[in-house]
Order: structure tokens, then C-alpha cells, then sequence
């Protein structure tokens, strides 16, 4: 990715850019759509011999060969037995049977994780710099699991399975399901497995937001990474003919449009014409003239591809309130511009208020210094359903906007028609915050050979900083006129920071039995159990084991009832990873109606290594809403390991 | 149909399929399971149902313990009275995010 890097502080030759840090070998597995492995991102220049421990290998199918694997991509295969057994024969007119990427998606992912430093990278000139994954030397495997009509979960389990027989190091998922209690989640419990033999495993949150509830890949052991705008846009000004102009995004780089008639709905077309749907612009009506068309029913490209097909000169893409105010920019086959839905609601009321609107569109290329990060709207809410006593999604990184390699024979708009190709394409999800952070987990990895996944996690979650670059409060995309600032539930800890990450000062670690024994205070059965224990697993005595107890780096407090002095006790241990004799203390931001008692108040080590523990009590004083949101931080010197508390009633 | 097949995961007891197989040989032990069962269900199907045997997609040995494959309801019912046997979820698509 271009600018990526740069935005959560990593510089070459310094910190965790540093040389030595960087020679290390860490192999990041990716679960996705394959890989195109010529691309000049998966290069092995210079690159050492594939290490011993690994056992993996290169699949040989459609239009891949062993030889489509070096010293970068070290492993490449391809899962679709059980995709095959639901949907039919893959058809190889429009996928290769093979780990090649037909998509684009699992070349993107695999760059942004991992993919070798590429001077230059653009698309038609766009965020245009030196693109590099965030482990850049680290090796790549791809999994392919994922087909043109979805992800097979037997194919995934299959990729997880083989993966860690391998030996990656890091597994990213950019993909899901709905949520679902974590016995019946197929990737939960496979990567139960992964974490329990030290794989570290990084999943997208989902796509459905701004709703609550909707964040997926929730287990505790899994690393779920929420999605963010950086401060780079790609900024479009449209202007009305009453001289009323908004501002919108696109990828477009071209020259903007003068002022055109503007049609929209009837104007355009039949019935669908609005949606732009296929079929439904009349090329009498739509020829040479701008269409608008809303968000919904059919892809965002697509619609442009219906508008060039008709005739028409450009597009005004429309936001309904569902999307708010998001501003993804597309690699449309025209002059177009994505407008938010405040924006979109001002141009149709325009449309509807004179004979022969008009409209112009002016492209601003490529603009640094908005606010960020901002959280997207799309990006999946939590509380989550399945397990109310963690905070999900775990993290945020950068997910808008995103450059990353792409494959040589696959259009950047994804539409057939489009026989643009490019290097490098800007796309967007939580798929691209995802391997942004299995990156990370790989560079934190290599400088900490010896911490657990979960103390990598926990150095991720508790070095993720809720500020932005003008020292306010990270906003929230989706967030409502009320509460336009992001919580806990859209953010979770909060955006990355790698470089605080690889020294936190303390870590919150947890070992599998400690998950089990988190598994038992759900009531597990013993067959349940047994899914992730790989058998008999005897619980401790209910009493002494509440789902709050998970020594987690955030804190989900859930008070049945809107009860007046209900109180909640929970224990954490802290492992001083940073200096010998240090004290640490507390600082606590209360959330609304919630009294927090933490005992003791200071934590003194006297060496690395040693385990302290606390017990907090969180009293409900009857909250005014349904959920508030506060913090608690040790804080020693240069140290503050902040986690987050959610409270809801 | 009781004769229709569905692909399902299957997870099994990791501790009680060890004692029942040499190492590197799950597959086979799994296949040798899937042959009985399907012995079974044969015997319990109407004479003029026609029986597809099922199918082995996946032997899984590492991350989790089992397999998938594509099972009749009748071939699921047996499965499930095998010694080790946890859990069958239907295979679903996932999607990418």
C-alpha cells in the first residue's frame, strides 16, 4: 500500500522498519481469493532461501506451476472441494482452478500484509508513492478459499488446517459469516486451533455497519480489526447548475466535465432508471448528459457501466441514508463522483426544481490533511451478540481508499466490460484493514519471538490511540448527529499505533486454558467444549468463573437491568514487558453512570516478567442511556496501556 | 430427500480418534468410519432408494479434528452414533469483506 505505512508511523530503518527487525523470517498465510504471483510486489529479490520449518508448497493447476513460487511466495495453494460440492464445477472461463487470483481481492490483501517494497505505485496517477505491505520482507502464503459466488467454510477450514501444518506464522482472514455462538462458528474453532500452536489470526469485522450488533469473527482469540479513512482522499467537487456545489470522491483522473444536463430517474429511463440498474437508461435521454444514479440493487461500477453503455458522459453516484455520508471512491468507467447522502438529497431536490438541471464534475486528484483517522460507516458494530463480555471489533486500521497490487488480466472496476488493466488498484472493507494488521502482528512477531498471540494482541489493543491527528476525538462516519464521535463499539480499542505496540510496558496475556475456562463460564457443554479442547476438558467450579474474568485488554461491562448500585467485580493480570522496577498508576475515565473502583491503584514491579494482578468494580448508578463508554489506563513514565470499558444496561 | 446429499463439517474427538489410528493415516481411519456408516444406512434405506456413498471432501488434522463430506440425512444419523463423533455443521458459503 502507499501511504498506509506512513500513516501508522512506519519509516524505513527505523523502529520496527529497522533492518535487523526486518530480516527476521515470519510467514503470513492469506485465506482469500489466491494471488497473481507475478506481480512485481511478490518479487523475491534478495531474498534469502525459504526457511527449513517450512513445510508448505506450491500447488500446480490452471496457469500456475511450482515455478509461479519463490523465495517471496512460498506457498500457494488452492481449496474448492466443498465450494465445488455446493455451486458445481468452478467455471474456468471466469477462474482458474488453481491458487491464481481471478478476483483481485487475495492479491490485494497479500500486498497489503506482506507485499516487497514497489517505487511508484499508482492508479491512473492516484495516491501514487512507494508502496510496501507492513511486513514487506516477510514471506507470503496464499490460501485460496474464496470463488467467485463465496468462501466454502469446508475450503476454509481445509486452508486453516493445511496452513498450520505448514507453518505460517500469521493467518489473515478477510472474510465471514453471519455471527453465531462460537461452537457453530467453523472459523472460531479453527482458529482456536491455530492460536493454541502460536499462529496469530486477524479477521475483518465485516462490512455492516453503521447497524449495531453486526461485527462477526468474534471470538476472543481472534484479532477482529475494524476499518478507518486515513487523512488521503480523492476528492470530486460537483456543481449545480444553481450554483450550489458539494464535495464527493473519485478515482477519476482525467479531465472534469463541463456543465451537462442532468438527469435522473424518468429523465433517464424506465422504471430502475434511478437504481440504474441493467437495461433501464434510454440512450435518447441519457446521451451526452450526466446521470444520477442511487446507491443500491446493483454493484457502485456497475452502475457507471450502464450510464457509459447508454451514452451517458458521466455519473453522480448517490448515497442513501444507509450509507450516510461515506465517500468510497470507485475506478468507474466514466467521469463520476460518489456524493453523500446529505449531498444527494440537495442535488435531487435541485433536479426536481427546474426544467434543464445542470451539472459539472472537477477532480482534485490526490489531497493529504482531512481529520483522520475516521471510522467508516460499513465498518461492522459491535456489541457483539455471541459474547457480550468482550469488546469487538478489536482494533481499527486504515480500510478506505486502499492501493494494493492487483492481477495483470483483471479490470480495477471488477466489471467484464472494462478492459483497463492496472498494477495497482484502490479499493475498499474491512478485508483491507485486516491484512494491514496481520502485517503488523507479523512485524511485532519478529521483534518478539517470544510473546504469545494473545500478548501481541493485547500490545496492538492497548497501544491504539482515540485521537486524531487534530488531537479530537476519532469521528465516526455513521455516527448520528447526536453521537458523531466513534465508541468502543465501532473502534474498539482504538486505531493501531505498531511503534507504541512494540513496546507497551505491560500485556495482558492469555493461555488456552484460560479461553476454555472463558468457554465453560458460557455454559458450554462438554461436547461443545470438547470442539475446542480436542476432548475431555473438565470446567473449574462455576463460581469462580464469570466471562468477565477473561484476562482480556478491554473491559465489556454488562449490567442486567437498569439496577441502582448493581455491582460487577472483575480481575486482570498484567506481565511487565517494558523495565525492571517500575510503578505503575491507574488513571480511570468513568464512563456515564458508572462508579470504577480499581484495586490496588499502583502496580509496582521489580522486574521484567512478573505478573501483578487487579481487580476492578464497576458500580451502575442507573445509566440515563442503554451503553457509556470510559477507559482505564496504567500509566508509568513513557508507558500508558489503556483499555477500553463499554458499559451497557 | 432422505437420499439427498448435503456437505457437512464434521468435527470429531481429537483424543478418542487418536487411539483408533497410526499416525498419517486419519484420512483412512475417516474413510474406513465413513464405509460402516454408510454399510449401515444402506441396510435402513427402502430397497428403492437409490444410495449415493458419501464422500470424504476434507480429512482435518491440525487446526480441528475431523472432516467433510457430503452425507444423506440417514448418513448423517448414523455418523452421529460413532464414538468420538461432536458436531456436523452444514457447509455454508462465507463471504469476502
Amino acid at each position: 500500500t502507499t501511504y498506509s505505512p506512513h500513516f501508522l508511523g512506519l519509516e524505513s530503518g527505523i523502529g520496527l522498519w529497522d533492518a535487523t527487525n526486518l530480516a527476521k523470517d515470519v510467514i503470513v498465510g492469506v485465506i482469500d481469493t489466491g494471488i497473481w504471483p507475478e506481480h512485481i510486489a511478490f518479487q523475491d529479490t534478495g531474498m534469502p532461501p525459504v526457511p527449513s520449518r517450512w513445510k508448505g508448497g506450491c500447488e500446480e493447476g490452471t496457469k500456475f506451476s511450482q515455478s509461479n513460487c519463490n523465495n517471496k511466495l512460498i506457498g500457494a495453494r488452492a481449496f474448492f472441494k466443498g465450494y465445488e460440492s455446493v455451486v458445481g464445477r468452478i467455471n474456468e472461463t471466469v477462474d482458474y482452478r488453481s491458487p491464481r487470483d481471478a478476483q483481485g481481492h487475495g492479491t490485494h490483501t497479500a500486498s497489503t500484509a506482506a507485499g516487497n517494497i514497489v517505487a511508484n505505485a499508482n492508479l491512473f496517477g492516484l495516491a501514487r508513492g512507494k508502496a510496501a505491505g507492513m511486513r514487506y520482507t516477510s514471506r507470503i502464503a496464499a490460501y485460496k478459499a474464496c470463488w467467485s459466488l463465496g468462501c466454502s467454510s469446508s475450503d476454509i477450514l481445509a486452508a486453516i488446517d493445511k496452513a498450520v501444518a505448514d507453518g505460517v506464522d500469521v493467518l489473515s482472514l478477510s472474510l465471514g459469516g453471519s455471527s453465531r455462538p462460537y461452537y457453530r462458528d467453523t472459523i472460531a474453532i479453527a482458529s482456536f486451533g491455530a492460536t493454541q500452536i502460536g499462529v496469530f489470526v486477524s479477521c475483518s469485522a465485516g462490512n455492516s455497519g453503521p447497524s449495531i450488533s453486526t461485527v462477526d469473527n468474534t471470538a476472543p482469540w481472534i484479532m477482529t480489526v475494524a476499518a478507518s479513512y486515513t487523512d488521503r482522499s480523492f476528492p470530486a467537487i460537483v456543481k449545480l447548475g444553481n450554483g450550489h456545489s458539494f464535495e464527493g470522491s473519485s478515482l477519476y483522473s482525467g479531465k472534469g466535465s463541463k456543465q451537462l444536463p442532468l438527469v435522473f430517474g424518468k429523465t433517464a429511463g424506465v422504471s430502475g432508471a434511478e437504481y440504474c440498474i441493467n437495461g433501464s437508461l434510454n440512450r435518447k435521454l441519457v446521451k451526452g448528459k450526466i446521470v444520477i444514479c442511487q446507491r443500491g440493487l446493483n454493484s457502485r461500477t456497475g452502475k457507471g457501466e450502464q450510464v457509459k453503455l447508454a451514452g451517458g458522459a458521466g455519473m453522480l453516484l448517490l448515497n442513501s441514508d444507509k450509507e450516510g455520508e461515506e465517500l468510497i471512491a470507485d475506478a468507474h468507467v466514466l467521469p463520476a463522483a460518489t456524493l453523500g447522502a446529505s449531498a444527494g438529497k440537495a442535488v435531487k431536490k435541485y433536479v426536481n426544481s427546474t426544467k434543464r438541471p445542470t451539472a459539472s464534475i472537477v477532480f482534485k486528484g490526490t489531497v493529504f490533511g482531512n481529520p483522520a483517522p475516521v471510522i467508516a460507516s460499513f465498518s461492522s458494530r459491535g456489541p457483539s451478540l455471541v459474547g457480550h463480555d468482550v469488546i469487538k471489533p478489536d482494533v481499527t486500521a486504515p480500510g478506505v481508499n486502499i492501493l494494493a497490487a492487483w492481477p495483470a488480466t483483471t479490470s480495477p472496476s471488477m466489471l467484464k466490460s472494462d478492459d483497463r488493466r492496472v498494477l495497482f488498484n484502490i479499493i475498499s472493507g474491512t478485508s483491507m484493514s485486516c491484512p494491514h494488521v496481520s502485517g503488523l502482528a507479523a512485524l511485532l512477531k519478529s521483534v518478539h519471538e517470544d510473546w504469545s498471540t494473545a500478548a501481541i494482541k493485547s500490545a496492538l489493543m492497548t497501544t491504539a490511540y482515540t485521537l486524531n491527528n487534530r488531537n479530537s476525538p476519532i469521528a465516526d462516519v455513521g455516527g448520528s448527529s447526536d453521537t458523531p464521535l466513534a465508541t468502543a463499539f465501532a473502534f474498539g480499542s482504538g486505531h493501531v499505533d505498531p511503534e507504541s505496540a512494540s513496546d507497551p510496558g505491560l500485556i495482558y496475556d492469555i493461555a488456552t486454558e484460560d479461553y476454555l475456562d472463558y468457554l465453560c463460564s458460557l455454559n458450554y457443554t462438554s461436547l461443545q467444549l470438547a470442539l475446542f479442547a480436542g476432548g475431555n476438558f473438565t470446567c473449574p467450579n462455576p463460581s469462580a468463573f464469570h466471562p468477565g474474568k477473561l484476562n482480556y485488554p478491554s473491559f465489556a461491562v454488562n449490567f442486567k437491568g437498569n439496577v441502582k448500585n448493581m455491582s460487577l467485580e472483575y480481575e486482570r493480570s498484567v506481565t511487565n514487558v517494558g523495565t525492571s522496577y517500575c510503578t505503575y498508576a491507574v488513571k480511570v475515565e468513568e464512563p456515564n453512570g458508572v462508579l470504577v473502583t480499581i484495586t490496588p491503584p499502583i502496580l509496582s514491579f521489580q522486574k521484567i516478567g512478573e505478573i501483578l494482578s487487579y481487580k476492578v468494580t464497576f458500580v451502575s448508578l442507573r445509566g440515563a442511556s442503554n451503553e457509556s463508554f470510559g477507559s482505564l489506563t496504567w500509566v508509568s513514565g513513557k508507558y500508558a496501556v489503556k483499555s477500553p470499558i463499554a458499559v451497557t444496561w | 430427500s432422505i437420499g439427498k446429499q448435503t456437505t457437512y463439517v464434521i468435527h470429531m474427538d481429537k483424543s478418542k480418534i487418536a487411539a483408533n489410528h497410526s499416525p498419517g493415516s486419519v484420512r483412512q481411519f475417516y474413510e474406513a468410519v465413513i464405509d460402516s456408516i454408510n454399510k449401515f444406512s444402506s441396510q435402513q434405506e427402502d430397497q428403492e432408494q437409490e444410495t449415493t456413498p458419501p464422500q470424504i471432501l476434507y480429512a482435518y488434522e491440525n487446526a480441528i479434528s475431523g472432516f467433510s463430506a457430503k452425507l444423506s440425512t440417514k448418513q448423517l444419523k448414523s455418523l452421529e452414533t460413532v464414538d468420538g463423533f461432536l458436531s456436523a455443521t452444514p457447509d455454508e458459503l462465507l463471504t469476502l469483506h
